[in-house]
């Protein structure tokens, strides 16, 4: 219904609202919020928040936000990193971002491609809101240390490549990011993929995914699988799985446009 | 007839002589300034897809712009020009209007479907301060 305020400090109502109203009233705050309707592909099966990115992104809701716009953001030292490791570039990029968008990794086979011991990741960037440009992206990996039966023991180095062809079962990359690990190392671990998202964005159709290659740090040949070295896949614990984020701001000439389709 | 067409003329009367009257000023008429407001996503049964806030305080601004225009009302310069010239013909002139004159953000997390979310910030969405203008 609608309330209002009688001038004594009392809130009375005024008149009860129609269901045709509501659902009216809803869909313009939908608008508001930029989106034609709810998700419907959540309607029959709820989301959960418990999977890595919607914690990822709570985590930061929660702990690096300034409360409005006029007040300026926590001095980063006493903002809480929370349990995503957030360092001062992750912070950086969030004070600079109107819109934080995280991609569930897929597994989205192509036939006739060879995986050989790396892994397959592919991301659905087709929501990127066009308006938006894009400040950063990262893929981030979580490695646990307590893996049974782990062979591969040592410094490690991810590589991330983006696939570019898949021809003939052949799979041409090309370099994105690199990061050395050592043995007991544990938690999340970024790499910078700003380039390949910027790419899939404006190349809707050469969305191949990333390629990830893991070798020891002495022995450039000798490709090991990712989950040897306790790195967790996309079929692991749902608050550990291999996730994308991207930082956006808005462009406001576009944004002027949208508010005056509106 | 001629009976709804007189009903019709009286009750088109006061839009006629003074079509700038804000309804809600008749139900509780008092100087402009900043009125509670909370939107609920949790009432609008949205808390399945976004995640944070529950809701939010929104406010809004309500009230009559009155000569004379004091401080507190943070009136702009023209709203003192607007209520002269309503003074000089109220029924053609409005007054000056009620609205913010601050405004601040707020962010909101949501799912866009079953995997990918986002956490985007809404300008101009919470009222810091009203104002005639």
């Amino acid at each position: 219904g609608v309330y209002v305020d009688n001038g004594f400090d009392q809130t009375v109502v005024h008149r009860v609202v129609s269901q045709h109203e509501k659902r009216e009233l809803e869909h313009e705050f939908l608008n508001l919020l930029g989106l034609p309707d709810r998700p419907r592909s959540i309607i029959d099966m709820p989301p959960q928040v418990k999977r890595s990115a919607p914690k990822f992104l709570l985590d930061i809701y929660k702990n690096a936000l300034g409360e409005d716009e006029e007040e300026k953001p926590a001095a980063h030292h006493h903002r809480k990193a929370g349990e995503f490791d957030l360092t001062g570039q992750d912070l950086k990029a969030i004070d600079q971002s109107d819109v934080i968008m995280t991609f569930a990794a897929h597994n989205h086979h192509v036939p006739g491609v060879r995986h050989e011991r790396g892994k397959r990741l592919w991301f659905d960037v087709s929501e990127v809101p066009p308006q938006e440009y894009i400040i950063g992206a990262e893929l981030r990996l979580y490695r646990s240390a307590d893996v049974k039966g782990r062979k591969n023991h040592g410094s490690h180095t991810i590589t991330v490549y983006r696939v570019l062809k898949t021809e003939n079962g052949t799979r041409e990359l090309q370099y994105v990011d690199a990061i050395n690990m050592t043995t007991n190392q544990e938690g999340w671990l970024t790499l910078n993929v700003t380039g390949a998202l910027d790419h899939w964005v404006n190349n809707p159709d050469e969305n191949r995914g990333l390629y990830l290659s893991v070798h020891p740090a002495d022995r450039l040949v000798h490709e090991v699988r990712p989950e040897d070295i306790g790195i967790v896949e996309f079929r692991g614990d749902p608050d550990k799985q291999p996730f994308m984020v991207g930082y956006f701001k808005s462009s406001g000439i576009r944004e002027s446009k949208v508010r005056q389709k509106r | 007839d001629a009976r709804r067409k007189k009903k019709s003329e009286s009750t088109n009367w006061d839009y006629k002589t003074n079509p700038y009257t804000d309804p809600g000023a008749t139900f509780y008429s008092r100087t402009c300034r900043i009125q509670t407001l909370y939107v609920s996503f949790r009432d609008l049964q949205w808390q399945d897809w976004i995640i944070a806030p529950d809701g939010y305080d929104a406010y809004y601004c309500s009230g009559e712009c009155n000569f004379p225009l004091n401080a507190h009302m943070n009136a702009t310069n023209h709203a003192i020009v607007q209520t002269l010239v309503h003074l000089l013909n109220p029924g053609k002139v409005p007054k000056p209007c009620c609205a913010p004159t601050k405004l601040s953000a707020i962010s909101v997390l949501y799912f866009l479907d079953e995997s990918n979310v986002i956490l985007k910030k809404y300008k101009n969405m919470v009222v810091k301060s009203c104002g005639c203008h």
